[in-house]
Parts: C-alpha cells; structure tokens; sequence
C-alpha cells in the first residue's frame, strides 16, 4: 500500500522520526513542489530538514518558517506539519497560495532543534533548549533564541548555563541556529522570516534586545493587527501584537532581531495559543484548530510580503 | 526518564513592580527550581510556574507571605503527560 502524506494523523503529537518519515512522503505525494534540504546537522549530529516549496526559477524571493526551536513546545512541531501539508494541498486549489508560490518559494523548518525535540520524547518533557554540553558546567543545553548575534548577552538573556534563557558562550556556537544563519545568507533573497513559539498568544516583531523602534515599525505594526484580526476571526482566540520588548520583555540574541538586521524586514515571531491553561501540555485536540487560525494569520503575512516586494 | 508527579504550575498574578521582583528573586532560588513557563513582566500579564512537587510547599508560603493572588493551572503535570502519552499511543495503533 502506497504511502499517503494525507492519511497522516494530524490531530496527534508525533516523534521525531515520525514527522521526518512524513516529510518523506509529503514529498513524494508532491514532487513537483515540495523537495526536501538538509541545511545542516544538530549537535547530536541529527539532520536538520527544510522543506522548500518551489514551482520553479532560480533564487526566487522567498519566505522562511520555522518551528520546535524550543523544544518543549511541541504544538509549534505539530502547527509546522499541518502548515507544511496544507501548502502542499493548497497549491492550484487556492488562489492566494497559488500566487504566492507562483511567484516565491517557500521553506519550513518543523523541527528546529531536533536534540530537544528528542529529549522531550526520550527523557525529559519539557526540556526547552538545545542539548549541547556546556564546559565545566553539570547543566546542559543552550536557549537558541538567545544564540543569535542581535544585542548578544546584553540585558534579557542569562550567562548562567543552567539557566533556561542562556545565551550560549558566543553568537551562533549552536549547530541549530548557525546551520539557518549560513542558510539565510548564502540565499540572500528571504523577504520574510516567521518563527514559531508557543504559548502567550502573541504576534510579535523586532525589537528584542533595545527599546529603539525598528524603522519598519508603523508597517509592522499594520500588517500584525491585520494578521491577528484574520487570526482571531476563526476561533475567536485573543492575540495581543507589538514589539518584543514593549509586549512581553526584554530578550537580547532573538532569532527575529538578527533576521530583521539582516535586512529581512518582514520579521516576525509567534506565540501560539493556550486558550486551555494546559501550557505547554496544550491536549492533542487542539493541534488542527490551532493550526487552523495560525494558517490565516500566517496568510496575511505572506500575502502581504508577495503584494510590497522590495 | 524523568517524572513530573506532583509538580503543579501556578498562575500568578503580581499587582505591582515590587511584585514581579520578588517573582524574579523566586526564579533565582535555584534549589527551589521553579520553571517559569511565562514570565512575569507587568502587573497586567500573569506568570506560569512550574514548581517542582518538593518544592510547593516553600513557594505557596512565599507567595502567600507576599500576599500574591495565584491559582494552581496545573494541578499534577504527571497526570497530563500520562494522558498525553497515551493519546499518542491510541493514534500510532
């Protein structure tokens, strides 16, 4: 019996080597659409995947997505998976998609930190970080999204290694985060970058690390209320959006941060829902209807960086 | 592996600066080892612990010595895991 990504239970958590089996056949079910790069290895030497959405052209502009970059939060690992089909399923069926993807590619990185995402299944559920060994030090693992060279070990991360914020011993010394910022250069043509966290209910852009407003700010700030209300319209689940530090707190070596500096202005980071108190043991099904209301939001960002390239 | 039985988490809610300083001197205790699932950052957003079941005793009395209004999100996180758990068992069968 041939596989079928579509028979895949969506409304359940899976392990590691389930969702990279699923990436498999999803490209298999979609050849001509969906491809499959390994950007890199983790620090336990597990692949780092990417899938790529591409109807074709060379470098075109593209929109980055990722998700799991802390571990424990598995319904981000399980949005990335129901996002990923729902490209793939969406293409010559929707027209905003299909314009999209007629014109940019795509990539989605489900499983940003596989180590974690490992440990969470294997030994400890609600490990957060990265697995790497710190030296002399008992505690393991770094916070990758305090690893990034953006207000590096400033104010808002911890420079104690059994802290679940610590920021590593320099900027990109984790596999995971260096593996996407090689990627991201060595394209040069990523126009948005969408990293997905979970749970506080926020959509929020740069800046992290300083209280200076990012020059894109009034923009940003636009298309985030615009993609909370598409958000919201669905389940009627309450975001709040800004700017990292003036929403939540302070947080200096953040993924979106570097990516904006980069150049990439339509940065942003998701906080996804815990419209159940259940934290990071958000129950199984609530993974579609998440997905669901994040796949509009997500729309919006996309459709909005296709419509004001620059 | 390891087990979570009895660890609860906290929803707290600080009313004013000095409130979410003490959280911050609780977060420092480390042999208290309390997780903040959320962090505490303005008087308005509520903070998620995570207190390890040993530990609950010496956190609720510090809570309560401040006079923190809080409510118990998570009555035993094992339990929620072993549902978890099987759930996923049910779906791979």
């Amino acid at each position: 019996i041939k596989r079928s990504s579509s028979t895949f239970d969506f409304a359940s958590y899976h392990t590691l080597d389930e969702i990279y089996d699923w990436m498999d056949v999803l490209v298999e079910d979609h050849p001509n659409l969906v491809s499959k790069i390994q950007i890199g290895q983790s620090y336990e030497k597990r692949p780092l995947y990417v899938l790529k959405f591409s109807t074709g052209g060379w470098n075109r502009p593209a929109i980055w997505l990722d998700t799991g970059i802390h571990s424990r939060e598995w319904i981000t690992q399980a949005t990335g998976v129901w996002t990923a089909n729902k490209i793939a399923e969406e293409y010559g069926q929707d027209r905003s998609v299909t314009a999209i993807l007629d014109s940019m590619d795509i990539f989605l990185e489900i499983v940003t930190n596989p180590d974690g995402f490992a440990f969470t299944h294997s030994s400890n559920r609600l490990w957060r970080k990265t697995r790497s060994i710190n030296a002399g030090s008992r505690c393991v693992g770094v916070d990758p999204n305090r690893n990034w060279d953006a207000g590096f070990g400033e104010a808002g991360a911890s420079g104690n290694s059994c802290s679940e914020t610590y920021h590593g011993p320099y900027p990109n010394s984790e596999p995971e985060v260096k593996s996407i910022v090689d990627f991201v250069k060595s394209h040069g043509n990523i126009k948005a970058f969408v990293s997905i966290h979970s749970y506080s209910q926020l959509l929020l852009y740069p800046y992290g690390y300083t209280e200076t407003p990012v020059p894109d700010q009034q923009e940003l700030h636009e298309v985030s209320a615009k993609a909370v209300a598409a958000l919201s319209s669905l389940y009627g689940t309450k975001y709040k959006y800004g700017s990292i530090i003036t929403t939540i707190y302070r947080a200096s070596g953040g993924t979106i941060d570097w990516t904006y500096n980069q150049g990439i202005k339509y940065s942003f980071t998701f906080e996804l829902r815990d419209t159940g108190r259940y934290g990071f043991l958000l129950p199984a099904k609530q993974i579609v209807p998440t997905a669901e209301e994040t796949w509009l939001a997500l729309k919006v960002i996309m459709e909005h960086t296709r419509d004001n390239m620059y | 592996e390891q087990l979570f039985v009895g660890d609860q988490v906290l929803r707290v809610t600080a009313r004013s600066e000095e409130q979410i300083a003490l959280l911050g001197v609780l977060g420092k205790r480390e042999e208290l080892q309390v997780d903040f699932w959320r962090h505490p950052v303005s008087p308005s957003h509520p903070a998620d612990l995570r207190v390890p079941f040993p530990s609950l005793q010496a956190v609720k009395n510090f809570l309560d010595s401040h006079n923190f209004s809080y409510s118990i999100m998570i009555e035993d996180v094992q339990e929620l895991l072993d549902e978890e758990k099987e759930s996923m068992r049910r779906s791979r069968r």
